[in-house]
């Protein structure tokens, strides 16, 4: 569960980076 | 949602933007976006950060949809203006209302919100030396008159 908890975290951190710069680039 | 302790460094920044929600838009959009920012330098691991960024995010977007067509979220030096014309003129209230000698809540309100709203500008890029000055004054002054007061002293 550890590693499985890990990989969710970063890909849900990845996805808000992401959701983060398409925020700022339609500025 | 309760913001998680670890986020505890935007909370006044998110307080902000609800007190603008209806009076200026703009203000509140570019107070969560620097808070969504700040907040994933903070801590964007732990479950309830991510929880509470990813509703943060969800209301950004929302927010960008409501306000496409206004200049100032869709053009970054028009945001820019915005945001400090905003900051100067609630510091230049509060500075005025120190000059006179007339000490009360709203003015140390408006130096810490001018604070924040400096801390906001950021999200367009370095702070001018005269911004980070103007910021640090605020929020020095905000704390002096609030202490002040608080011990029933008068401020110089």
């Amino acid at each position: 569960t550890g590693s499985v908890g890990t990989s969710v975290a970063s890909a849900e951190q990845d996805e808000l980076s992401q959701r983060l710069a398409k925020l700022r680039d339609q500025m | 949602m309760a913001l998680p302790a670890q986020l505890r460094a935007i909370q006044h920044h998110l307080r902000t933007a609800a007190e603008h929600e209806k009076r200026d838009p703009v203000v509140a959009y570019y107070c969560r976006l620097y808070a969504m920012q700040a907040g994933m330098k903070l801590d964007s691991k732990t479950p309830e950060c991510r929880k509470f960024l990813v509703k943060l995010m969800d209301q950004l977007e929302t927010m960008k949809k409501e306000l496409g067509d206004n200049d100032s979220i869709g053009q970054e030096v028009v945001g820019n203006a915005h945001i400090e014309n905003y900051a100067l003129k609630m510091f230049l209230y509060a500075d005025n209302e120190d000059r006179q000698g007339r000490f009360h809540k709203n003015m140390i309100k408006s130096f810490y919100s001018a604070s924040l709203l400096l801390d906001v500008l950021s999200v367009f890029g370095e702070l001018s030396e005269e911004n980070i000055q103007h910021r640090k004054y605020a929020r020095w002054k905000a704390t002096y008159i609030h202490n002040c007061l608080k011990n029933g002293e008068t401020p110089e």
